[in-house]
């Protein structure tokens, strides 16, 4: 089943965190 | 591509005069009415019904269906806001057309454009605007709240739920089956392992919690092993754990449990390894109650509703995207990856038997969308370990495959023909695996559009599947590679790539996936990759295997990954143009139908499946340019 896109309201935090991991 | 047709009479038109409304619609007129009453007495100026219930659950029971009853619109995505005057639903892509065939002209539908500016240009100043705390994730209010700051409209927690209050008796009663442990032997650990796991992840967190709040229904159903039904498609059960290095409390009712679930779970003590048992409803008395100590409490921001959050004092709380049980349960030991590999093999036969009996009956012109539903959902009922659906089986034919998810019903479906294209997204959920597979095929002779789109569907699909990269990579990082073929013609798809999948648990298991807010890829994860294409009023496409992140031989030494597909049912040939496959495109999509061969054939030989058999070795046959 098709998920479905990601909300705007939560991209910012969650790009926030994604970037963060992503530079350790 | 032509645009969809105007004038169609399957979806409302509000601005004809008088307006119409197709036979799909529900007239919300009452309902309306009598929330609005309830809104008054409160003194709100607006009320937010979310999609959701106390668990964040993306599926939900059928008194939970708020969202649904008050508007008519039954996709699982998309909030509500009501006002004195107007009524909104805000949902994704996948729901416009049935959001335009459910609803009545009492409702607005927004396409884009957020919740919180809508609420601000309709809501005076001084107004209050109205919410159940438990149906509001942590994230949900922390964002509505931010935007709300400053204009003099604020949010108002009501524990009492005023739509609950408007459906009155008319409400279906909360389930009551009972809750039962998983065999041994289609469990990766035992309950007392993951505890000591989970307890292990918190003495290692930097911020040293004494407890986890585990509100999300999958992953106390994970930890101890337990299922039960209470949500359609879903084996959970109501429940939160609350799990401390010296107790761990369960949140439940506790009558639905046998004598021997209670002591499967060490119910008669109190040590660390004993799991207390406490009411449901008592959860909210009893965190506030444990916040009054010294203490921290991890939760997620994601999964923990508001009513719990707002006990819990702000320096006493850790807030993380996920709990480290998500986290865990993510990735699979090797006895869950065969156990989920195992019912994979299974469901294949399924989806094989069902193209098959296609392919016989529908020239005949006796299968309809929903017949074909029926029919392959009873093909999974009658495997081995099988507890039915994972979801609402999506079978679509013609216009209808164009809206992601459509499911048919018997009033409602159109009839397959050797004219159209066909998809069909279904899986199961068995004691050892929860399976999700889509195949798009046509019978007679596609144009060279649904070609050329079926192609670079499947091309998206492989270049994703067969994609080496480095360990701990995000997943939105991936991908455009699903994307790349359609975007170098100009077509897209409005959905994500994939999604976790779990050991018959959630068949969307979240946190592993391809956009900005899943965690990142590692060995032993599994995801689907599922891209489309979508005709609006004309025909829809979708190619979706699920795929265990392996690791990658790599020419120099590194951690890299890559994907090794465990769905086994060839794609359709007379949709596939070679002409447009890179020779690495055919030698891979090769490759997976000799993989196919071994897995699925020796299965079908066992059970004398031979009709399927053959129909299997002429389906992978080698393809060449």
């Amino acid at each position: 089943m098709a998920p479905r896109t990601t909300s705007l309201a939560s991209l910012w935090v969650a790009s926030t965190l994604a970037i963060l991991s992503w530079s350790n | 591509p032509q645009a969809g047709s105007l004038g169609r009479e399957d979806v409302r038109n509000c601005s004809s005069n008088p307006p119409f409304l197709p036979v799909t619609a529900v007239n919300t007129t009452m309902r309306l009415a009598a929330l609005r009453q309830q809104m008054q007495a409160w003194n709100l100026s607006a009320y937010i019904i979310t999609d959701t219930d106390a668990h964040m659950s993306e599926y939900i029971g059928k008194h939970d269906e708020r969202r649904a009853w008050i508007s008519g619109f039954s996709g699982t995505a998309g909030t509500a806001v009501v006002t004195m005057r107007k009524a909104a639903v805000w949902t994704d892509s996948r729901y416009w057309t049935q959001a335009e065939r459910q609803m009545d002209c009492n409702w607005e539908l927004h396409r884009e454009g957020d919740i919180p500016s809508w609420v601000l240009a309709e809501v005076p100043a001084e107004g209050r605007v109205g919410f159940d705390p438990f149906l509001m994730s942590v994230d949900f209010w922390e964002n509505f709240d931010l935007e709300l700051q400053g204009s003099k409209r604020y949010l108002v927690s009501i524990t009492t739920n005023l739509v609950d209050l408007a459906w009155g008796s008319e409400r279906p009663p909360l389930p009551s089956q009972p809750i039962y442990a998983l065999p041994e032997e289609f469990t990766g650990s035992t309950w007392q392992e993951k505890v000591s796991t989970v307890r292990s992840y918190m003495k290692n967190h930097t911020m040293a919690p004494t407890a986890l709040l585990l509100s999300a229904l999958d992953e106390t159903a994970w930890l101890f092993n337990l299922r039960s039904s209470d949500i359609p498609y879903n084996p959970f059960f109501y429940s939160y754990t609350l799990l401390t290095d010296s107790s761990i409390r369960l949140f439940v009712n506790k009558s639905r449990l046998s004598l021997e679930t209670l002591q499967y779970l060490n119910t008669n003590c109190t040590s660390s390894m004993c799991v207390q048992l406490e009411d449901y409803s008592q959860v909210r008395d009893s965190v506030k109650a444990y916040a009054s100590g010294d203490v921290m409490i991890l939760i997620s921001i994601e999964y923990t509703n508001y009513g719990l959050y707002e006990v819990i004092p702000k320096e006493k709380v850790v807030i993380n995207m996920y709990t480290p049980v998500m986290g865990i349960k993510a990735v699979k030991n090797s006895k869950e990856q065969a156990l989920l590999k195992a019912s994979h093999v299974r469901d294949a036969v399924v989806v094989i038997q069902y193209l098959v009996w296609l392919e016989k009956n529908v020239p005949k012109g006796t299968v309809d969308e929903f017949s074909g539903a029926e029919y392959i959902d009873d093909l999974r009922r009658k495997e081995n370990f099988s507890s039915g659906p994972s979801f609402e089986t999506i079978s679509a034919s013609g216009l209808n495959a164009a809206l992601a998810h459509y499911s048919p019903t018997k009033e409602v479906n159109h009839k397959l023909s050797s004219d159209e294209m066909y998809l069909v997204d279904s899986g199961g959920q068995y004691w050892d695996g929860t399976t999700d597979i889509t195949r798009t095929v046509h019978w007679g002779t596609p144009t060279a559009f649904q070609k050329e789109a079926y192609t670079r569907v499947l091309m998206g699909n492989i270049d994703l599947s067969r994609i080496i990269f480095p360990a701990n990579t995000p997943g939105r990082i991936l991908d455009a590679l699903a994307r790349k073929a359609l975007w170098e013609v100009g077509l897209n798809y409005g959905h994500g790539t994939g999604h976790g999948i779990g050991n018959f648990l959630c068949v969307h298991e979240w946190p592993v996936g391809f956009q900005s807010n899943n965690i990142n890829m590692n060995k032993g994860m599994f995801t689907s990759i599922e891209p489309g294409y979508y005709q609006d009023g004309e025909f829809g496409i979708r190619l979706e295997d699920v795929a265990l992140v392996v690791e990658a031989k790599t020419k120099y030494p590194g951690a890299y990954l890559t994907f090794e597909v465990v769905s086994f049912v060839p794609y359709d040939r007379n949709l596939i143009d070679v002409s447009l496959l890179s020779p690495e495109h055919l030698q891979y999509l090769n490759r997976y139908y000799q993989t196919i061969r071994e897995k699925v054939g020796p299965e079908l030989q066992r059970r004398q499946l031979l009709e399927e058999l053959a129909w299997l070795e002429e389906h992978t046959k080698p393809l060449s340019a």
